[in-house]
């Protein structure tokens, strides 16, 4: 899910 | 990364430095709200809690770091430094209407109920209306110093420019997050009467004043 992946944006 | 992001992250990392800038050499903070203020930083801390948990990029962790440090930094500007400038009288939008309500919706919709994605989420959400306490301020006194205009212009811009970089990410990477999609062009909206006045006064060299 989305919440898995690392926020690359700011 | 692609153009409209980073165009918008230059953008957003503008608006803080015009600000800045403009509280420096003015030794002023009038015709700012103190208020929008403090939300970027609740939102700014809020968000970037995965500093300490996650390392994306020297890009990521130094934006971060900047966005944080500033954001801070224009509190303590306003609120301790210049606190005589601050023009509270006029800086009265109640934030307990946009903290509660935003606290709330992060808490029903979100990604995943934990405290990092709910905090993530929350900050999302913050972010699309911290800029009303401002422009309610700009409305109530009804015009705006020039450089507070393009301060505006640039932190509009950014999220404009992001809506641009959702629209790239979905066609060229087959990647959206609907939560950052709605939330950032609620917040782009918001700035479209401010846009249009812009454009029409500001640019043509006159203040920004509001018809009467």
């Amino acid at each position: 899910s989305l919440s898995d992946e690392p926020k690359d944006e700011l | 990364m692609n153009i409209f992001r980073l165009a918008g992250d230059l953008s957003h990392l503008a608006a803080i430095i015009i600000l800045l800038i403009k509280i420096w050499k003015t030794r002023s903070c009038a015709g700012i709200s103190g208020r929008s203020q403090v939300l970027f930083a609740i939102v700014f801390i809020t968000r970037y809690l995965d500093l300490f948990t996650n390392f994306i990029s020297a890009y990521n962790t130094a934006m971060k770091v900047f966005f944080l440090g500033s954001s801070i930094g224009t509190v303590y500007l306003m609120y301790l430094k210049f606190k005589a400038t601050y023009d509270h009288n006029h800086d009265t939008f109640r934030i307990e209407f946009l903290l509660l309500p935003t606290a709330l919706l992060s808490l029903v919709l979100n990604h995943e109920f934990s405290v990092m994605e709910i905090l993530w989420t929350f900050s999302i959400y913050l972010e699309s209306v911290a800029i009303l306490p401002q422009l309610f301020m700009v409305s109530k006194t009804g015009e705006a110093e020039s450089i507070t205009s393009h301060y505006l212009f640039a932190l509009g811009s950014y999220r404009g420019l992001y809506i641009l970089n959702w629209i790239y990410r979905y066609y060229f990477e087959g990647f959206y997050d609907i939560i950052a999609i709605v939330a950032g062009c609620v917040q782009t909206i918001l700035y479209c009467d401010f846009f249009y006045l812009y454009i029409t006064k500001v640019l043509k060299g006159k203040k920004l004043q509001l018809p009467a």
